[in-house]
């Protein structure tokens, strides 16, 4: 997640979720974002569905179950229409219980516990009701980001929300780390932002805050023109272009995720 | 605006509008986005704020004149800080009766008569209140764009958003064009999109819709890493680096804008 606009929310969850899927794991995909972008990356047709995300989050006779799709070997997708964008205002009499947040998690549990070792959650860029339920959905949080200026700026308000949702509904919820997208190691600026980035995790590791443990995930994930285009086809980078440094790079990403015994 | 995420809005709207001030015309920005970008790139601090635009949109006794601040020769903004995210439930009383999307239009009026050559507004990555309330005030719509396969989806979303706001409170509001940011032309992803960008542009001709006239603008905007490195200094582009391929780039853009006679 990542209130910040365009720093490789939808490309991380796409192809991070693939390859571990590739490594032998079953993953969940559910897209939160009304731009449906996960969902035309995993070559679903948002225009087509009959059912869902919206559905499911709106109507108590929708369940996850109803809603998920096969999207390749391991693979299944809760895809998103545009409509999603409607829902904070469906779930508005909710929010007035302060039930609103929890509305993802009851909707899945049936879907998951059919088991899945990972389910990835992408987020639209904002840290609105959406953000939110997910929040309250996942165990670990792991932020996508480009070492660029802008947006170092957001970590502090973003860091914050998922601070309130781990002491409000989920407990357990940890930040796992940062993933740095199209990285350009070479630039001053990069390096400027990875210390001060540094500097500023380094600063929590005494404090009682979901993010103490956070670190930045290697590799590093390198600017690649090839992950912008397999977007255009509906594949993942491993079906499109599986040699490729963005291959590699999602690859050695989702090694260090499934050492790190990632909770799911 | 644009309602993807990362594709140049804040540092177009920023050096833009510099750019314009440049060639002599008086540009007031206003900064909608509760991230507050671009309150920090043109190089206020959007924590030691007294007044900001979440004021004004909100308490009657705050106008527009209390909340501008000089930030350049013939440059002045209306600041954002981050509790504008809370303004869509905030305005919600006025929603009920139809009156919250003129909130903006409203506030701004008294300063407006003072005459300034160029509103220039920074939206957010969503087509929500804050941006309804932009193109209410705005007479023209300029929408930055990378030349991405993600990126072109969601135009048509973005257009119906502008087509409705047009048809209710605001009819003379027109889109002028596509901004290209961080542009590689090299690639044959861009070629791609550009081809596909200019058949739906040319299929908008016979339509009566805003953005019938829209044009691809030039000179497109080169990626440049000063651009992205400026906004850490709160300078524009002709600030930090003037004699810089993005400085060039800009200025021309600017001239086009100019030369179109804008409306302001
Ligand atoms: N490593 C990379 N190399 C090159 N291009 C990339 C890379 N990662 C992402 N992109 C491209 O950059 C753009 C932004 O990425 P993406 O859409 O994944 O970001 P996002 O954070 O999901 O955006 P939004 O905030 O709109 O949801 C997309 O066009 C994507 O194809
Ligand atoms: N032409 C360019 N060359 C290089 N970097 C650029 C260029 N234009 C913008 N950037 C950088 O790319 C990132 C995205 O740009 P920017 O923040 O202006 O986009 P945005 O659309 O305003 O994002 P958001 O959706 O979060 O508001 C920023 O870090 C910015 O500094
Ligand atoms: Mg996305
Ligand atoms: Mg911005």
């Amino acid at each position: 997640m990542n209130q910040k606009g365009g720093v490789g929310k939808t490309t991380t969850t796409a192809n991070l979720g693939a390859a571990l899927a590739e490594q032998g794991a079953r993953v969940l995909f559910i897209d939160l974002d009304p731009q449906a972008h996960l969902t035309l990356h995993m070559g679903v047709d948002p225009e087509t569905l009959e059912r869902s995300v919206y559905d499911m989050l709106t109507d108590p006779a929708v369940s996850a179950v109803d809603v998920a799709q096969q999207v390749g070997e391991r693979m299944s997708i809760l895809p998103a229409e545009t409509n999603l964008a409607g829902v904070e205002s469906e779930l508005a009499s909710l929010a007035a219980e302060g039930r609103a947040q929890g509305v993802l998690r009851e909707k899945t549990a049936a879907l998951l516990a059919q088991g899945f070792d990972y389910v990835m959650i992408d987020c639209p860029p904002s840290l609105g009701l959406l953000t939110v339920n997910a929040l309250a959905l996942a165990t670990e949080v792991f932020v996508p980001m480009q070492a660029h200026y802008l947006a170092l700026q957001g970590l502090s308000k973003l860091l914050q929300t998922v601070g309130l949702v781990q002491q409000g509904v989920n407990p357990s919820l940890r930040v796992t780390g940062i993933v740095l997208c199209m990285h350009e190691a070479q630039t001053i600026l990069a390096g400027e932002v990875l210390a001060d980035l540094a500097g500023f995790l380094e600063a929590a590791r005494p404090m009682e805050v979901p993010w103490r443990d956070a670190v930045v995930l290697q590799p590093p994930i390198r600017r690649n023109i090839k992950l912008a285009e397999c977007p255009s086809f509906g594949q993942t980078i491993f079906t499109y272009a599986p040699q490729c440094p963005g291959a590699h790079d999602y690859r050695q990403l989702a090694q260090s995720v499934a050492g790190m015994g990632a909770r799911g």
